[in-house]
């Protein structure tokens, strides 16, 4: 995988053989785990980072639950081979695996994903026929957490429909079911683009979260230490006073189960590209990422609860 | 394959509530279908919505109708995606397919 060109997008074949080699070379640290099965039958397939131990506390990461969000698949790529990395080398992440396993999905929608390298490169949705007219689910409004409230339609050519029932997409609902079966997840981060925030739940009530203050104080030292790197501008702060109502959104979902570190990036388009970020920025979009990255993980790591 | 030739992204930056609503009533538009890339959030935050070729005629005057200053983020998508899948082209040295 050192040959593997991150500077450039690719395909789900490509980031799965990317994924099957990236574990040859390390199996002593990572593992692929499928954790369940897309509408169109395609494995969800999740990197494992353990340096052994079961039942660790853990980390979780995700990429491309928007298919359309491209630079959040490669940076999910580039993430990879960066913890990779940086496990023995990296005082902080060293002692981060030390504590805690990180586990990583790189294609949330492979479904969508596959969709926007073949018939259409703007589709944000998944790929289920729970209607005649439309297709697709937004998986960000699919999850039990206020669904169905404002802030997500009920029409389903919408870019926001919330589907008919809370998880009704196999690509949510294999998440929460590996969420609870794991049990012992610390901090949830779910990546998408683009704006440049960094958010914390909730986004379905203005109600702010019991553990705000903390949640607010992390998000200014990770945003700090992103920002460090290449000046981009980040805005921080709950979903709904940050951005818009969003019902059913994934983090508002995980908080809900007790993972106090629930964060979602937006990550750059700083110019005019939106989501046809040029492959060139893919490696500086990651590497400032993965610096805010670390600020969240190395707290979870610092903070038991 | 769907095309985007014609399509353009317009960014408007709504400065007052009542610009703002009038961005937001844009979303219930369904025959101009508008897709919003960054849907309005607020005062001076950018608005991106990317434009079909048929409805860009009818939503500048619009816009303009209703004073909501706008400007061209993307001219032509087509053209940014041409340029990526031949980047994705040149670019793939391709890994052995396990």
């Amino acid at each position: 995988t050192d040959a593997f060109d991150y500077s450039t997008y690719h395909n789900l074949d490509e980031i799965n053989a990317f994924i099957d080699l990236l574990v040859a070379e390390n199996s002593n640290l990572v593992s692929k785990l499928e954790i369940g099965r897309s509408t169109e039958n395609r494995p969800l397939y999740v990197l494992k980072f353990s340096k052994g131990g079961t039942n660790r506390p853990a980390i979780w990461i995700d990429t491309g639950i928007h298919s359309r969000e491209w630079v959040t698949q490669a940076s999910g790529v580039w993430f990879a081979k960066k913890i990779v990395q940086d496990h023995e080398n990296n005082e902080g992440l060293a002692s981060i695996l030390d504590k805690m396993d990180i586990f990583l999905e790189i294609v949330t929608n492979p479904d969508g994903f596959v969709f926007t390298h073949t018939q259409n490169r703007m589709w944000r949705k998944t790929r289920s026929k729970h209607s005649s007219i439309c297709v697709g689910v937004d998986p960000n409004r699919n999850w039990d957490a206020g669904f169905g409230a404002s802030g997500a339609s009920s029409n389903p050519c919408s870019e926001t429909y919330h589907g008919p029932y809370p998880n009704s997409e196999p690509e949510v609902k294999a998440i929460v079911d590996f969420v609870k079966s794991h049990g012992n997840i610390k901090a949830f981060i779910s990546i998408h683009s683009y704006s440049q925030l960094l958010l914390y739940p909730y986004g379905y009530t203005t109600t702010p979260v019991p553990d705000q203050k903390e949640l607010h104080e992390i998000s200014e030292r990770a945003v700090a230490a992103l920002t460090s790197l290449y000046g981009t501008k980040y805005e921080y702060g709950s979903i709904i006073t940050t951005i818009y109502k969003a019902s059913g959104a994934t983090v508002d979902w995980t908080y809900d189960q007790g993972i106090k570190y629930s964060f979602t990036f937006e990550l750059r388009d700083t110019g005019r590209y939106g989501f046809l970020l040029p492959a060139k920025q893919i490696i500086p979009t990651a590497e400032e990422t993965w610096e805010a990255l670390m600020v969240i993980m190395q707290h979870a790591a610092d903070h038991p609860y | 394959t769907e095309t985007f030739v014609g399509h353009q992204v317009l960014r408007v930056v709504p400065t007052t509530d009542e610009e703002l609503q009038k961005v937001q009533e844009l979303q219930d538009l369904e025959n101009l279908q508008l897709d919003f890339w960054v849907a309005p959030h607020g005062l001076g935050k950018p608005v991106d919505i990317r434009v079909p070729f048929a409805s860009l005629q009818p939503l500048k005057v619009h816009l303009e109708s209703n004073g909501i200053s706008y400007s061209i983020m993307i001219e032509d998508v087509q053209t940014l995606v041409d340029h990526e899948k031949m980047e994705m082209l040149r670019g793939r040295r391709g890994l052995p397919l396990s």
